[in-house]
């Protein structure tokens, strides 16, 4: 049982993070975050990207800081212009 | 500090506001208050001035709505996205939409609706969000603000004035 909570909990966060990078910086909606690719480039460059923006550390993984300001109350604005 | 593309700005000095309607979360006078505060928070740095009227269309149209409320970006519950607004112009631009699923307050026990209201009328002025974590257009919302103590970052103070320049003497 705590397993499955667990796993519930990464899905969650992951399917935040998912719409984050959507949302704000214009990650393409059929790039598939969590699905192991063998190009990661496009999603390691979106959250590089995140992570210069918000101030962080620019690692391109979703470290605890990161997925920290992923889950605060922000702008609906996106950061990327059209 | 950024502004929108092709750096939309509003070509007059001055702008009305009209508050459509109202959260339940708090009473009108606090509601009116917020606003009229965070619209002064850009007034003392530039030329600009504002006046409410009641009915018709004004400038910047402010509005609580939850999810999808005719914009075709709709809001996504409590939490996350607080609110959001559009670059000057005709319109819906220079709009302030609240998402009213939030819990909105008065301190900063819930979501400060002064903070944010600055922050998106920023937006209805023309600045897009900054990259400097001190700055109110930074886009995360920071519960930990001194709201006795708040003023503008100079990034802000630069962003606005790149637009419209410093108040009038």
């Amino acid at each position: 049982y705590p397993l499955d909570r667990a796993a519930k909990d990464e899905d969650d966060s992951m399917n935040l993070v998912q719409r984050y990078l959507e949302n704000y910086y214009n990650l393409e909606k059929d790039v598939k975050l969590f699905v192991r690719r063998k190009d990661s480039a496009p999603v390691v460059k979106k959250i590089q990207e995140m992570q210069r923006f918000l101030g962080l550390e620019v690692t391109g993984k979703l470290d605890s800081d990161t997925l920290e300001v992923i889950r605060k109350p922000r702008c609906g604005i996106p950061d990327v212009g059209h | 500090f950024s502004t929108f593309p092709g750096m939309p700005k509003w070509r007059k000095t001055h702008l009305t506001y009209r508050i459509v309607n109202y959260t339940l979360d708090l009473p009108r006078d606090a509601i009116d208050s917020a606003i009229e505060k965070a619209l002064t928070v850009w007034e003392k740095v530039t030329p600009l001035t504002f006046s409410r009227i009641n009915e018709g269309v004004a400038d910047i149209m402010i509005i609580f709505a939850v999810r999808e409320h005719g914009d075709f970006s709709p809001f996504d519950g409590p939490g996350n996205v607080l609110a959001h607004a559009y670059a000057p112009g005709s319109g819906i631009d220079g709009d302030v939409h609240f998402d009213d699923d939030e819990k909105w307050t008065k301190d900063t026990s819930g979501i400060n609706l002064f903070l944010v209201a600055a922050h998106e009328l920023g937006h209805s002025l023309g600045l897009q969000h900054s990259t400097n974590s001190e700055a109110l257009m930074y886009p995360v919302y920071n519960k930990f603000t001194d709201l006795a103590r708040f003023h503008l970052s100079q990034d802000d103070v630069n962003g606005i004035q790149s637009l419209y320049g410093p108040p009038t003497a």
